[in-house]
């Protein structure tokens, strides 16, 4: 079944998190 | 016009992405997905494979001449004519943007939707509530194909009618496009799903 | 050849590829990054700015002839010349591949070690470890111009002599690249860690 392939897919989960410190950190740096 | 082999595993979303495109494009590309030519996690261990895909990863292309190339975006691009790949300087600017959109911004959250329904990883209430809706273009292009294929899991899988109708562009461009002949070439008939499916624990 | 209007915060490493891109073409290229024109987390929540760009991303490009685009690959493409974009269906594909493979591949790493020693995110051993080499190309194209800009934090934050000494390839694309005059126009000296910085609690 395809879904015994999706797990050794490689995806990013936690990209949001990075999404929100990157913006964080930018927005900190920019007052 | 592109010629080859494309090796994958079977229902390979980001395989279909460059099978549309050969279907528009008419490039004849050959797929391998299945013993005895291909055999997930032994096929990409091959000393003879890896020479040609060092990073083992699928889908993997080789052009009939020999040249090789494995992200599936640039397999979509190389297999594709001036029409997907968009024809003038704004348009191709445009199938990147969206192409770049659809894997930034469209498969985490997607992904952290529907895998847990799939039963192949843990609920995250969060992120699934991050989901967005995407803007329909005119013209079939790369982007169209490259969000469309994104979006296969969650119309199969979790996007039930009631919840999907809070995205009438995002629709309106997925069932316009699963509709396209060269669409149903490669998907077959695409059944939607009626009740949002949950967490298989 | 583009011409038009850069909206993004300073020392910002996805809008580093535009720019370098510029310096190669030619292109026009006008940044607003800070105050009066610019201010990070109100700009992009004008009413004006975002029908122009919805999802209020930078960097952000208008184009002198009203062309908008915000995601950083399309515009370092938009901004690009044949050269860049890669000349042959090969190169034009390998371009592809090496942009798409660095945004999946190093990014996350990338981020995953960098940003706990900016003291923006918790520290992660484990996936730290996943840091991988990169390919070195021959002539400068976007894909060298994406990694390097991505690599950048890497090379400023963490990446001491000791430790990249077994990414040879690495060094020497990055070491390359960095001191050709058109990345030097955009990125100035760019001051390489010593001592791998550590999360900041």
């Amino acid at each position: 079944m395809a879904t015994n392939f999706l797990v050794h897919e490689k995806i990013w989960f936690d990209k949001f998190k990075y999404d929100d410190a990157e913006r964080r950190f930018y927005e900190q740096m920019n007052g | 016009m592109a010629a080859g082999t494309l090796y994958t595993y079977p229902e390979n979303w980001r395989a279909f992405k460059a099978l549309i495109a050969a279907q528009y494009s008419g490039a004849q590309v050959h797929v391998l997905s299945a013993p005895p030519h291909f055999h997930f996690g032994q096929t990409n261990r091959i000393p003879e494979f890896l020479r040609k895909f060092p990073a083992g990863k699928f889908p993997a292309f080789e052009g009939d001449d020999g040249f090789c190339v494995f992200e599936s975006n640039a397999i979509a691009y190389y297999v594709s004519n001036e029409e997907l790949q968009g024809s003038t300087p704004e348009a191709a600017a445009q199938v990147v943007h969206w192409v770049s959109f659809a894997d930034s911004d469209i498969v985490p959250p997607a992904s952290t939707w529907v895998f847990p329904t799939l039963g192949i990883m843990h609920h995250n209430k969060q992120a699934t509530e991050n989901m967005k809706t995407f803007m329909a273009g005119k013209q079939v292009t790369l982007a169209d194909i490259t969000v469309v294929c994104i979006l296969l899991w969650l119309y199969k899988q979790v996007l039930e009618p009631s919840f999907c109708q809070a995205f009438p562009n995002t629709n309106r461009l997925f069932l316009t496009c699963i509709n396209q002949p060269q669409f149903r070439a490669v998907l077959g008939e695409v059944k939607l799903c009626e009740k949002m499916a949950q967490f298989d624990a």
